[in-house]
């Protein structure tokens, strides 16, 4: 395994949202993860929209929360097109879910899988090279007033309250540390990033990891 | 500095203005007590940002509305990890 590695190196990352005041960390985690898969797939990396996740996800609840699993769920049983950010745009409420017919553009997913890698961040370093950014929940609580540097301490697992993207690591330095896209804008933490320490499971971050199949 | 930076209006001389500051000033308490963890220049630093003047209440009924899946059973048992597959 490489000692660094950042899927933003090959350009296949989109740039970080702002969620505003809605509560849809969630569905901002899950389109960041289907836009990198599709743009690893050889299709152009693109903004797809996270509103029509947020109005059509019938198993979550909108600006009021829902989980990174539901939403794939839903987007893989019902093999719903996500439709690009410019045709249904971001308007930080929940709405009413528009239908578009099938024949419009799209991106959808083929599965998705859930992984849980509690002292196992080894295999999720070969999975983030292998199949791309991965959708984690952590223990968020601390970051409000987060600037920059490694996140090691005042948080924990089992205390999963906020949806992120994994986009790569770094372990050159003496303490090795993931890179975590957020969903608060970019001038937020390290420009809209994250950085938490690897091998601890530190806030949980290995614990509830998914990701679409394209 | 805090307003200006970060386009924040309050009514001037209004009691939720007044709370408001209490809160601003529970942050930079919370800011000091998690900078005192810190042992080397690559930890984690704490301070004031766009969330500085929420509660801690607040801003976590706001943004931390995820939740992990209430039923774990399809989740691949570890011993099944991606990379055991190739």
């Amino acid at each position: 395994l490489p000692l660094q590695f950042d899927w933003r190196d090959k350009n296949l990352v989109t740039g970080v949202k702002n969620q505003l005041d809605c509560g849809a960390c969630w569905a901002f985690s899950i389109v960041g993860a289907i836009e990198s898969a599709n743009a690893i797939s050889g299709n152009p990396l693109e903004d797809l929209s996270v509103q029509q996740v947020i109005d059509c996800s019938y198993l979550d609840r909108g600006c009021n929360g829902g989980s990174t699993d539901s939403a794939l769920k839903w987007l893989n049983q019902t093999h719903t097109k996500l439709l690009r950010s410019s045709e249904y745009p971001f308007k930080a409420r929940t709405g009413t879910c528009h239908y578009f017919p099938p024949t419009e553009h799209g991106v959808s997913i083929n599965g998705y899988e859930a992984y849980d890698f509690s002292n196992y961040e080894e295999e999720m370093m070969k999975l983030l090279i292998s199949v791309g950014p991965l959708a984690v929940i952590v223990d968020a609580v601390s970051w409000q007033d987060y600037l920059g540097g490694i996140i090691q301490h005042h948080c924990s697992s089992g205390h999963s309250n906020h949806a992120v993207l994994v986009v790569g690591f770094d372990k050159t330095g003496d303490t090795p540390y993931w890179i975590v896209k957020n969903s608060w804008g970019t001038s937020w933490g390290v420009d809209g990033y994250v950085h938490v320490k690897m091998g601890e499971n530190v806030c949980g971050i290995a614990d509830f990891v998914t990701f679409p199949v394209m | 500095f805090f307003m200006e930076k970060w386009g924040r209006k309050y009514p001037a001389g209004s009691l939720p203005s007044q709370e408001r500051y209490q809160v601003f000033l529970k942050s930079l308490e919370r800011h000091r007590f998690l900078n005192s963890d810190a042992r080397n220049t690559s930890d984690a630093h704490y301070g004031i940002n766009q969330f500085s003047d929420l509660s801690v209440e607040e801003f976590t009924n706001t943004y931390l509305r995820s939740h992990p899946p209430r039923n774990k059973d399809y989740y691949v048992p570890k011993k099944k990890a991606f990379g055991e597959k190739s």
